[in-house]
C-alpha cells in the first residue's frame, strides 16, 4: 500500500520560484484532496517533476522544474510545501540507477559527457524524450547498464564511460547504531519500501516527524528515531510493520564527533555518562545489561557497542532524559538514575560579593552561564524595567552585573541571549559573609483565593480510601 | 509516592515527554506557570517540542478523551537561582482552573513553616509496590525543624531546604514524584512550601525526608512570571 507520495521529496515551507514565471507554470488546482493526490497526477505526467501544495487551502501546483532546473531558487514559504520528484533531486542511485535524473555530467574519468542530442563526436541511437530523460548532457542509464548512469563522452577517444554516481545505500554509512544517518535509503533489508514517516498508513505510529525535529524523519527515508540497534522504517507492506534497513557501518566503534564522558555527573540527557553508579533513584539496585532476567530487553551490549552498557551501571543507550537502568525487582521494569548529580554548566565565578550584592559596584558582566549581559540602558533584547535614569542608586553602568531590585539571590542583569530575559552572574558570596538566617518564627499570613481544593472532591475520594 | 494513597491533588501537574511519558511532577503556581526541578531536564535550554504538561486527571494515562484532561505545551523555561534546584516553566497557554485543575499559593517571602505543621506531597511515581501505579497518590507528612532535622543529617541541612518528620514505615516521595509539591495546610488553605528533590534513597523508614523550601525561592519566581 505504497503513497504516491513515495516517489517525492518534500521541502516543508518552500516555494520554488522561476525567473521567467514569477506565477509559476499553470494554475493551482484546487480539487485534490490532498498532498498524495497532487503526487498521483504529477506521477502521471511526464513533464511535472514537481508540486506545490498549498497546506492552508489544499490547492496543489504542479511543476516542471525543480531546485536543479536552471533559473530557479528555493524562497521559505509560509503556505507552501514543495514536493521534488526523487529521480531528480536525489544524488545518489538506488538499484542500476535507471530513475536517476540529476544532473551530474562528468564521467568516473572526469570526461564531460556529451549532450544526448548530439550525434558528435559519438554517433549513438538515442534520442532524447519525456519517456527516458536524456536531458542536456546529464548522466543517465538508459540500457539499464548494472554499473549505473553513464554517457558518451565528448573526448573522442573515448566512447562512453560511466559516471560513477555512488548508490544510496554505499552514499552513507553508519556510526554505532545510526542515530545519526541521514541517507537517503528508503527500502528495507528484505526489499521492502518504507512508508512516509508522515503517514498514518499503513501503518500508524507516534513518530511524527513535527514532534521529531531532531531525528530528520524525511519521507520516506530509514531512520533510528527510536535507538534501535540500526535504522529502520515502516514498510508499505499491511502485512510487515516495520524492518531494518541494511546499510554499511562506518568502521570501529567510536564515533568521531563523540561529547567528552563523564564519570560522577552527567550532561544533557547523560548519554555520555560512563560512570559506575548501579542503583536506582530508589535505592533499587539496577540489573546487569547483559541479563534478560527479571526484565527482557533489547539493549543487549554487543548490539550497542559504542553505548558502554557494562554490568549494571546507570546509562541512557536511548536517548531518555536522564541515565536510567532496568532494576531487579521484577514489578519496577526501568528507572531513571536521577541521584546523579547533573554537571553544572555554570562558568567559574569571577568575583564575589557581600550581602544581596546591591552594592556590588565591580565590572562583572556574565551570566552564570557565561552569556553576556546586556546594557542597561539598552532596550533590545530585552525592555529594561530597571535603567540608569530609573534607578540611579543602583550604579547601572555598561552592562556590569548590578542588584537594582534588591534580589536576595544576588547580582544579576538582563542578557543577550533573546530567550532569557535576566540571569544570575558568575559571581559567589565572599567566603567571609554570613546571610542572616531566615528560620525566625513565622509571621502572620493572608493568602487570597488559591489552595483551595473542591471538598466535594476530596470527601468522594476519602470514600474512596 | 511511596506508602501514599489515591487522592486528589488539583495544583499537581504530569511532565511529559514527547513520547507522553511521565517523567517528573510540578505545581501549578500560575494559569500559565509551573514550578519544577532542574533535575528534570537535561538543561535550562532544551529544545522542548514534545513536551507538555497534563492536569485535570488523576491517571498516570489517562484516555485522551477522559473529561477535564488539560494537555498544554511548555513554552519557554526558566532556570532558578544558583543552588536552587528550581525550574520554572512557562506554558504555551493558561490552563482552565476547574474542579480539577486550581492554583497553589505560594508562601510570603522567606516564610518558615512551624513545625508540626500538617502536609502533603503527591504525584505518579514509583510507589515500590505499596499502592496503585497508575493513579496520583497522595501521602501525609508533618513538618519538623531544621534543628531537629540536622541532628540525624548532622548539620547538613541547609536553610534553604526543610524537612518533615521521620516515619517508622516507608513513607515519601520517590522517582517519578521528583519537581512535585510539598503542600501544607496553612490559614485554611493549601501552600506550596516544598519542592519534592531526588534523594539518595526512596521514603526511607526512620529518616526525615528533604525539601527544597520555596519560600526562600518565592520573590524569584515572582520576578520570573513579572520579567
Amino acid at each position: 500500500q505504497r503513497s504516491p507520495l513515495n516517489d517525492f521529496q518534500v521541502l516543508r515551507g518552500t516555494e520554488l520560484q522561476h525567473l521567467l514565471h514569477t506565477a509559476g507554470p499553470g494554475p493551482w488546482q484546487e480539487d485534490v484532496a490532498d498532498a498524495e493526490e497532487c503526487a498521483r497526477r504529477c506521477g502521471l505526467l511526464l513533464d511535472c517533476r514537481a508540486f506545490h501544495y498549498n497546506v492552508s487551502s489544499h490547492g496543489c501546483q504542479l511543476l516542471p522544474w525543480t531546485q536543479d532546473s536552471p533559473q530557479t531558487w528555493l524562497q521559505r514559504s509560509g503556505r507552501c510545501d514543495l514536493f521534488q520528484k526523487k529521480g531528480y533531486v536525489r544524488t545518489c542511485i538506488m538499484d542500476n540507477g535507471v530513475e536517476y535524473r540529476g544532473t551530474v555530467a562528468i564521467t568516473m574519468g572526469g570526461l564531460t559527457c556529451q549532450h544526448w542530442s548530439h550525434r558528435v563526436p559519438n554517433d549513438h541511437k538515442y534520442t532524447p524524450t519525456l519517456h527516458n530523460g536524456l536531458e542536456e548532457n546529464f548522466c543517465r542509464n538508459p540500457d539499464g547498464d548494472p554499473r549505473g548512469p553513464w554517457c558518451y563522452t565528448t573526448h573522442p577517444a573515448v566512447r562512453f564511460q560511466s559516471c560513477g554516481i555512488k548508490s544510496c545505500r554505499e552514499a552513507a554509512c553508519i556510526w554505532c547504531n545510526g542515530e545519526d544517518y541521514r541517507g537517503s535509503v528508503d527500502r528495507t533489508e528484505s526489499g521492502r519500501e518504507c512508508q512516509r514517516w508522515d503517514l498514518q498508513h499503513p501503518h500508524p505510529h507516534p513518530f511524527e516527524p513535527g514532534k521529531f525535529l531532531d531525528k530528520d524523519l524525511d519521507d520516506n527515508y530509514c531512520r533510528n528515531p527510536d535507538s534501535s540497534e540500526r535504522p529502520w522504517c515502516y514498510t508499505t507492506d499491511p502485512q510487515v510493520e516495520r524492518e531494518f534497513c541494511d546499510l554499511p557501518s562506518c568502521g570501529p566503534e567510536a564515533q568521531p564527533h563523540q561529547e567528552a564522558t563523564t564519570l560522577n555527573c552527567f550532561r544533557g540527557k547523560g548519554e555520555s555518562y560512563r560512570g559506575t553508579a548501579n542503583t536506582t533513584a530508589a535505592g533499587v539496585p539496577c540489573q546487569r545489561w547483559d541479563s534478560q532476567n527479571p526484565h527482557k530487553h533489547r539493549f543487549a551490549p554487543e548490539k550497542y557497542p559504542c553505548k558502554d552498557l557494562r554490568e549494571n551501571f546507570c546509562r541512557n543507550p536511548d536517548g531518555s532524559e536522564a541515565p536510567w537502568c532496568f532494576t531487579t525487582r521484577p514489578g519496577m521494569r526501568v528507572a531513571f538514575c536521577y541521584q546523579i548529580r547533573r554537571c553544572t554548566d555554570n562558568v567559574r565565578p569571577e568575583d564575589c560579593y557581600y550581602g544581596t550584592g546591591e552594592q556590588y559596584r565591580g565590572s562583572v558582566s556574565k551570566t552564570r552561564k557565561g552569556v553576556s549581559c546586556q546594557r542597561w540602558s539598552a532596550e533590545t533584547p530585552h525592555k529594561s524595567q530597571f535603567t540608569p535614569t530609573s534607578a540611579p542608586h543602583a550604579h547601572l553602568e555598561e552592562n556590569f552585573c548590578r542588584n537594582p531590585d534588591g534580589d536576595s539571590h544576588g547580582p544579576w542583569c538582563y542578557t543577550t541571549d533573546p530567550r532569557t530575559p535576566f540571569d544570575y552572574c558568575a559571581l559567589r558570596r565572599c567566603d567571609d559573609d554570613q546571610p542572616p538566617s531566615i528560620l525566625e518564627p513565622p509571621d502572620q499570613v493572608l493568602f487570597e483565593k488559591c489552595g483551595k481544593r473542591d471538598p466535594r472532591l476530596d470527601q468522594r475520594v476519602s470514600k474512596l480510601r | 509516592v511511596v506508602g501514599g494513597q489515591p487522592g486528589n491533588s488539583p495544583w499537581t501537574v504530569s511532565l511529559r515527554n514527547r513520547q507522553g511519558q511521565h517523567f517528573c511532577g510540578g505545581s501549578l503556581v500560575k494559569e500559565q506557570w509551573v514550578l519544577t526541578a532542574q533535575q528534570c531536564f537535561p538543561s535550562c535550554h532544551v529544545p522542548l517540542l514534545g513536551y507538555e504538561v497534563w492536569l485535570g486527571t488523576m491517571f498516570q494515562s489517562p484516555k485522551p478523551t477522559e473529561p477535564g484532561l488539560q494537555r498544554v505545551p511548555i513554552a519557554k523555561m526558566v532556570c532558578g537561582p544558583p543552588d536552587s534546584q528550581f525550574l520554572l516553566l512557562k506554558l504555551e497557554r493558561p490552563v482552565t482552573l476547574n474542579q480539577r485543575v486550581a492554583l497553589i499559593c505560594l508562601p510570603p517571602e522567606r516564610y518558615v513553616v512551624p513545625p508540626g505543621t500538617k502536609c502533603e506531597i503527591a504525584g505518579w511515581g514509583e510507589t515500590k509496590g505499596t499502592g496503585n501505579n497508575s493513579v496520583l497518590n497522595v501521602a501525609s507528612l508533618n513538618v519538623i525543624s531544621n534543628q531537629d532535622c540536622n541532628v540525624k543529617y548532622r548539620g547538613r541541612v541547609q536553610e534553604r531546604e526543610m524537612c518533615t518528620k521521620d516515619l517508622l514505615a516507608p513513607v515519601g516521595a520517590c522517582e517519578g514524584d521528583y519537581g512535585g509539591p510539598l503542600a501544607c495546610f496553612t490559614h485554611d488553605c493549601w501552600v506550596l512550601e516544598g519542592m519534592i528533590i531526588p534523594a539518595r534513597v526512596c521514603a526511607r523508614p526512620r529518616w526525615p525526608a528533604v525539601f527544597m523550601r520555596v519560600s526562600v525561592f518565592v520573590d524569584w519566581i515572582h520576578k520570573a512570571i513579572r520579567l
